[in-house]
């Protein structure tokens, strides 16, 4: 397969990296190998994963210092290996903005190993800077996790906008895959307003798999597991399962 | 009054925009003539009052381009304004990084409003880049609205070591007001775990007013309309009601 997929949208606290975790984490538990890039400053799917947030990142990849083999960590979840961050890549958003090739600079990074994995995810910050940016002109495909709520539908016209952009001028195959519903609580009709909004909207490139909101998903990361680990029988983990294989379904025609 | 208050923390999602403009209409509700300043890009405060994200907005006074009193909206909430946003504010980060004195470009801005009002709240961005930067450069305190999850923890030390980093170069006079709980659900054992946790960390920093999980506040911002306009009596706007008070309490002391 070797398919690169970003998790990104800049609206914060949508489930990027709840996702990029647990859809990185059912992909393996499917028996495909899968690497799990934290391109986020804040460090959560590093520690949602129990790594610590210290040492070497994917900040001195972008930089040029270091080779992206040399970064790759175990996890403990077999399948399963991640590339960590940490607080430097704070910085990155600025500092890259003077270095050549600034947009592909994690391109360039990842193009010696995304062969050895079935799928390589990348979990984006909260924003379209050149952290983002980076992740949409590596990646072959873009998840874009959606909370049912008005300021979620408000970003996305800002979102599909970025992802043109960078298709056109940097990256021509980058595709949107599919938005995924999260935190979906049926007992609202905001709900399932922004539902049958967005699936009237995007159609088939909204996944059929909706993400119910599920307090056993915001547990797991205090425990450093994927919630498939920390309760396999719980809807969040089952949900998670439903999405990989759905997404299996999807690039299976690739 | 006239207090300048940052509503920040670099973790998304975590009521932010919902604190700032919630908490902003009450304390216009309550006689004190607000001024809101949405410093994010994604200008959710500006649309969840019901304005246009077009025209000039504060992005202009960034740049030294308009002055801050030319860029004033009413809201039609008596006793309440908006500074708005606009989507070229994404590049400010970036632009401001060479111009002089970047990080004081709002402070030097708002100086000659800020009399005008009791209170001016901005709304910051998920982030810790330059935006976030100007708005602690002004304030003179910060409200840090907490999720109660186990990543809204985790990016505190980070916040506050950036807090500690602005008060020491570049604002003697910024405090941190409190850490308000938001979004908390006491169904769930992981939100009472975190309470005791920030209680006890923080103690009298900490909010005694805590927002609840309420529906209704998610879908107001599609109404373009605060909390306390759009439900008066629903647990959301009593609870942003309680907390300009406490707020009220607190710096009664000055
Ligand atoms: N389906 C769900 N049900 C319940 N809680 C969830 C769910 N998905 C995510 N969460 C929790 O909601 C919070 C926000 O999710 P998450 O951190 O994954 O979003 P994000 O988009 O990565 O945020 P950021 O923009 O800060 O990177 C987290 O505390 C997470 O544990
Ligand atoms: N107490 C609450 N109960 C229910 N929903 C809430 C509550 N507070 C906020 N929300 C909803 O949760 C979502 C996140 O809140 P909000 O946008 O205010 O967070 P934010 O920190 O400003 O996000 P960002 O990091 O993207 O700026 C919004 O859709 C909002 O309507
Ligand atoms: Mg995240
Ligand atoms: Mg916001």
């Amino acid at each position: 397969m070797d398919r690169l997929l970003a998790i990104a949208n800049q609206k914060g606290g949508v489930g990027k990296t709840t996702t990029a975790i647990n859809l990185a984490a059912s992909l393996a538990h499917l028996g495909h190998r899968c690497l799990l890039v934290d391109l986020d400053p804040q460090g959560n799917a590093t520690s949602g994963l129990g790594l610590p947030r210290e040492g070497d990142s994917i900040y001195q990849a972008l930089i040029g210092k270091r080779e992206i083999k040399e970064l790759i960590r175990p996890t403990g979840v077999p399948n399963l290996e991640v590339i960590p961050s940490q607080i430097e890549l704070i910085g990155a958003e600025v500092e890259l903005v003077s270095l050549w090739a600034r947009e592909s600079r994690l391109a360039s990074a990842v193009v010696d190993v995304v062969s050895q994995y079935a799928f390589v995810l990348i979990d984006c910050p909260p924003s379209l800077g050149l952290l983002t940016v980076n992740a949409l002109t590596a990646a072959h495909g873009v998840i874009i996790p959606l909370q049912c709520e008005f300021y979620a539908l408000e970003g996305l016209a800002q979102l599909l906008r970025t992802i043109k952009l960078v298709k056109a001028r940097l990256n021509p195959r980058l595709e949107v895959v599919g938005l995924l519903l999260t935190m979906f609580d049926p007992r609202t009709t905001l709900c399932h307003q922004v539902e049958r909004e967005v699936r009237g909207r995007f159609g088939d490139k909204t996944f059929r798999t909706v993400i119910p909101r599920n307090v056993r998903l915001g547990e797991a990361p205090s425990f450093g597991k994927p919630v498939l680990v920390y309760d396999p029988t719980c809807r969040g983990a089952t949900s998670y399962l439903d999405l990989a294989r759905e997404l299996l379904d999807r690039e299976g025609g690739h």
